[in-house]
Parts: structure tokens; C-alpha cells; sequence
């Protein structure tokens, strides 16, 4: 049992090292058994260390940091432990440009194996779909279904009903 | 094995009857705010089980019924079905498709079904088990829980990681 | 002391309907005092109704509508209460583009008679202000100051040395 | 009244000296994620007398120090100045400008300084008092605080409410 748990632990450890420089194009993240505990016991500390910058408490990282390692964790798990299936709600929310077609890279490569159905606002991530679906209230409170095309998506925000076809 | 199709009617949002239509590959759902597409979310870890209105973001379970706007009436039925692709035979079922529902009607009387039969709760959540697909598994990382895992303590996240992996 | 606050309480909350309508483009929000209690001891309460959409608990709001109703808020306080300085970092993060126009459209109103410092990701918040500023770090670690074109913004995420001037 | 200046030596992220001119209208911080924009936010609420090393994102105050990264060493000073304009004496102090500055040395001591005379903390918030502005002033709206209002209980709501109003 605790082979079992300390097995698994070092492969998402490891992946999470690999996910990591590639969701930051560097620098390293680790995961860390508390120290001086039974490893059947112990905590799980995140150690997030962007590229060229030194270790500190995961508090003082950014917004945008933050949601990488984050992203990155759950990659880790799920390279170990492959879902058929993953749902993602607004998770490239706080991510820049670059970062966010970093995430875009990644999620591709994951995307190889399983299947995901992303909810986003960000062109970048949309535009990497294989599908787009439009969700809109035509009707004041209703939700309908509607077909876009990137182009539409674009001017999206300023006049839902541009999208319909 | 990959989710084809999730149909609504009635629930939240989603008065009248709406199909998404998935491939294997990704998938983007994009749209305004409050259109619904966090529901969409909400309607799948639901027909997979989630007990918990404040897990749907209700106060309580009927609140998943839609609930009427300044032009329409209530209604008083939600109904959710989840169509998976199942030729792999990934899902414990004798069958190349498998479609899970739930129905909740307004007086309270809910059901499950799999395949158009009626069945109980840990008849859905056995098909799933060891998956990592259902109400709180970790292939649903909901909207603005993407750094829950950073927020926890070391003791939450060792039990978040015992439950994925 | 009832009295003032029960009159500065009613200011707000006649600053917090006006100002959801505009924020929202119609709908209806409202301050409430918790009933049967004391005005001296009453919590308060927030409502918010999206336009064409039925009165319900601030959790069923999505992401962006929520956010939208906050900012509300702080306008509401803010138009009774108006501080000569005011620093908003991303709260336009997860609004859609139809919203963040809203956004600083109202924000524009308030800034005739306070300076705004804005922290932000978003194309449409950034064009309004007067001054524009860029920090990045050209030193690994190390941050800097740049001066920054709309037109430099725009690229930013994908090479922040370009913006360099 | 307005701020011109803010400048940052040693603080966080800004190893070097870097100024921040503003003019009376709205201004607009842009850049990539961790690159030091809300680290202005968090050095603006340290002047005005934050002392929470949690409200800095820190576990102690310390924190607050330029730490150093790869290729630079850390510092033992951090420094941020405030430079208001008064001439509307909107701040009860006779002079058409007003700096404020705090200082903080790696061996733990620290000042606060008025138009760079010595002063204590009391002083400075002496002069803030009822204007709003402050480490805890409802005019900073720090990154992912924007809904606090919201996810607060109706009690704690009247306490931000009695405080801003
Ligand atoms: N039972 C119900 N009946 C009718 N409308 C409902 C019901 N439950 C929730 N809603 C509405 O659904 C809307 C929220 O939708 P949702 O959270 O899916 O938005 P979203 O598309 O994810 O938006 P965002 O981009 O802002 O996150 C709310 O306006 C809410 O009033
Ligand atoms: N004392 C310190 N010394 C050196 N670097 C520090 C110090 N404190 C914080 N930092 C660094 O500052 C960075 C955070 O900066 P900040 O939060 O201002 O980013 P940001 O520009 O707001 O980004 P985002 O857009 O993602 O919110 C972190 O990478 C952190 O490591
Ligand atoms: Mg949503
Ligand atoms: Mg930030």
C-alpha cells in the first residue's frame, strides 16, 4: 500500500517536472512528500519555480503563474492516471498570449489520447478546436445552440447574433 | 470511447431541447457571459451523479429545472442525456453505444437511465468507476476552480491526488 | 446613527440599481437589508436579475455576471463615497466583450471625478486609458518599465521585447 | 488631489529603480503574467501601511525584499515612494505635494517617511483617514478579490459596507 501510493507519487512527481518546464518554457516545478511524516501520512507540498526567478511560496506567485502550475498538476495526474475524457471551464482565464498558446501546445499533446471539451473566451484556444460550438440566448434566458465559425467568434462579444447561421 | 452527443431540455438555461455533437477530437463551446455554457458543465456532472445543489451552484436540486424568464413559464422537468461512443468496450456494457440520463421532475420524483432503462445511482456510478469521469472526478475542472489544488493544504491535496491516482 | 446609516445604505442602494442597469444593459439589481432584523444589526443582502431572466441566487450567476455585479458594487460605494484615487487589477478578467465595452463605459463616467489605475490583460480596457504603461522583465527575475503603443499591446503576449521603446 | 508618482527600489520584482508617472486621468498597467503588475498593486497598500505579510501575498514581511533570481543577488532594502499632488489640499497637509515613503531593511527595521522626514506609521494613515484611500480602502480592488463582496455572508458584507460607507 504505501509502495503502491509512493510508486504512483514519483510517476505524477515526474510528470509534473516535464509538464512544468514546458507550460513555462523553463524554469522547474516539483512535488514534495512532507518531510519527517510516514509517507502513508504525509502532505503533498507544490514547489513552482518560473524560469530565471528563485523558489518562493506559491502565494507570491502571479495570477497567470499560479494557473499554470495548476494546469500543469492536473496534467500531471491525468498523463499517470489518462481519463477518456476532460472538461475545461475557462481555465486559460488569467494566461497572457504566450502562455496561453503554451497551454494550447500541451493540451495538444494530451488531446492525442483523450478527448477534451474546452470552455473558453480566448481566440487562442478556440482556434485550436476541432469543433466550435456557439451557446447564446436568442430568446431573453434561454440557451440555444448555435454553429461558429472562427471569423464570428471574433466579433462574438460585441453582437451574439452575428454567429447564427 | 469518447462522449458523442450531451442533450438537454430543461435543464437550467436550457428550455427547449439542445443537442452538442462531439468527434473524438476537441472541442471548443464559446459564447457570451451567462449564456449558459458553465451549464452545460453543471448539466454533465449531473447526470453522472452530483448530489449536491451547491456542487451545481443551486440551493437546491430543483433548481436545475429552468425556472421561467419574463416571457415563458417554468417548467417542471430537467432531463440530461450523455451519449458515449463505447466500440472500444472501455465502458463495463455490452453495448457499441451507451447513453446515461437523469430526469428530474418538479414534485421530485428523479430517475436515471442507461440505455432507456431505468436504473439506480450506483448503477451509473459503477459504469464509471476507476474512469476518472463522473461528478467529482478529476476530468472536470470547473470554472474558477482551476488553482484549487494550490489553495488546498497538503493534507487536502493528498487526499485530491489519493482519489485521482 | 440609525438614521445615517439607514440614509447612506439607501444612497447606495439607489447607486447600485442605476448602475446594474447600465453595467448589464437592463435587468434589475438591488441592496437589501435582512428582514426582521434590527438596521443596526441587519446583513445585506444582493440581488441581482440579469435582463429577461427570473430572480434567483447569486450562485446560479455565471462567472462574468458575477463579476459585473460586483464591480456594481463598488461603483454603488463608490458614487456615494467617491475616493480620488481607485486601482481595479484584472476585474474585467472574466467578462466577454460586449460586457467589458459596459465596463468602461461606466468606469469612464466615474473617472470624470477620480484617477483610475488599471491593471489589466484586456484589449478594450487598455484603449480607453490616457496613460499606458508596460512592466516586463528583460532581465529574467528583474522588473521594468516600458513605454507602450496600443499597437505594441496588441503583440505583447507573444514577444514583450517588442513593446520596448 | 492626485497620485503622480509611484517608485519602486528593491521591492518585490523591482530590483532596480523604476518611476511610474501619472497623469490626473486614467492610466492602464499591461504586461505578461509575472512580471511585476500587481506586485505595484501589493507596493502601493505596503506605503499606506499594509501589515499583514498574507494581504502581500508573503508569509512574512521580509518577502517584501528583492530575493534575488539566477543571475542577480538579493537585496537588503525595499523602498517604495508615493508622490501625491495636493493642490486642492485635499490631504490636511501644508504643501502642494505630498510624498510618502516606507522602507524596509533586511535586518527588520523599517520607516516611514512624510516629504522624507521621518514619521510614524499612525502619521501616515493620519493623513488618509476618511478618504478611501489605504492599504484597506475599498479603492484597491486587488486580482481575484473582485467578487469578495459577493461570496461574503450578509453579516460581513455590513462590516465592508459600514467601513466604505
Ligand atoms: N434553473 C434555471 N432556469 C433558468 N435560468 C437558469 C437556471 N439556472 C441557471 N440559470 C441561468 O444561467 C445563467 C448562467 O449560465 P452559465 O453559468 O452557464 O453562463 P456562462 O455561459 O458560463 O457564462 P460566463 O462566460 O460568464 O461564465 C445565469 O444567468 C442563470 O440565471
Ligand atoms: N521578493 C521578491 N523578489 C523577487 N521576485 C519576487 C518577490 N516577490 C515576488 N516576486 C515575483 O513577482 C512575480 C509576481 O509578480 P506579479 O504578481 O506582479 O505578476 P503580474 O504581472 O500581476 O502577473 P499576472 O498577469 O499573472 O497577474 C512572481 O513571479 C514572484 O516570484
Ligand atoms: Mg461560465
Ligand atoms: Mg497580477
Amino acid at each position: 500500500c504505501r509502495t503502491l501510493f509512493t510508486d504512483s507519487f514519483q510517476e505524477v512527481r515526474q510528470n509534473f517536472q516535464e509538464i512544468f518546464s514546458m507550460m513555462f518554457g523553463g524554469g522547474t516545478g516539483d512535488l514534495k512528500l512532507e518531510e519527517n511524516v510516514d509517507p502513508l501520512e504525509a502532505g503533498i507540498d507544490v514547489v513552482a519555480r518560473p524560469p530565471g526567478k528563485r523558489i518562493s511560496s506559491l502565494r507570491l506567485l502571479s495570477g497567470g503563474e499560479r494557473s499554470l502550475t495548476a494546469i500543469s498538476v492536473i496534467f500531471a495526474l491525468f498523463k499517470s492516471r489518462p481519463s477518456p475524457f476532460c472538461i475545461l471551464d475557462e481555465v486559460d482565464a488569467a494566461l497572457d498570449e504566450k502562455n496561453n498558446r503554451r497551454f494550447v501546445r500541451v493540451l495538444n499533446e494530451f488531446a492525442k489520447t483523450s478527448q477534451f471539451l474546452l470552455i473558453t473566451h480566448s481566440r487562442i484556444s478556440m482556434v485550436e478546436a476541432e469543433r466550435l460550438y456557439g451557446v447564446t440566448m436568442e430568446e431573453q434566458g434561454v440557451s440555444c445552440r448555435v454553429v461558429v465559425q472562427i471569423e464570428d467568434a471574433k466579433q462574438w462579444g460585441d453582437d451574439p447574433t452575428m454567429a447564427v447561421h | 470511447m469518447y462522449l458523442k452527443r450531451i442533450s438537454l431540455t430543461g435543464f437550467k438555461s436550457f428550455a427547449d431541447p439542445v443537442d452538442f455533437d462531439f468527434d473524438p477530437g476537441t472541442s471548443a463551446i464559446v459564447g457570451p457571459n451567462g449564456c449558459g455554457k458553465s451549464n452545460i458543465v453543471d448539466a454533465f456532472r449531473w447526470v453522472l451523479g452530483e448530489r449536491s445543489a451547491k456542487g451545481l451552484r443551486g440551493s437546491e436540486m430543483l433548481d436545475v429545472i429552468f425556472k421561467g424568464t419574463k416571457t415563458r413559464s417554468a417548467l417542471s422537468r430537467a432531463e440530461v442525456r450523455l451519449l458515449f461512443d463505447n466500440d472500444d468496450h472501455f465502458l463495463p456494457i455490452e453495448a457499441s453505444e451507451v447513453e446515461v440520463a437523469r430526469i428530474l421532475l418538479r414534485d421530485g420524483t428523479s430517475e436515471y437511465q442507461i440505455n432507456r432503462r431505468r436504473c439506480r445511482l450506483k448503477d451509473v456510478l459503477a459504469i464509471f468507476a476507476d474512469t476518472g469521469i463522473g461528478a467529482d472526478g478529476y476530468s472536470v475542472l470547473g470554472q474558477g476552480r482551476v488553482d484549487a489544488f494550490l489553495r488546498a493544504n497538503s493534507q487536502e491535496r493528498r487526499k485530491i491526488f489519493e482519489e485521482a491516482a
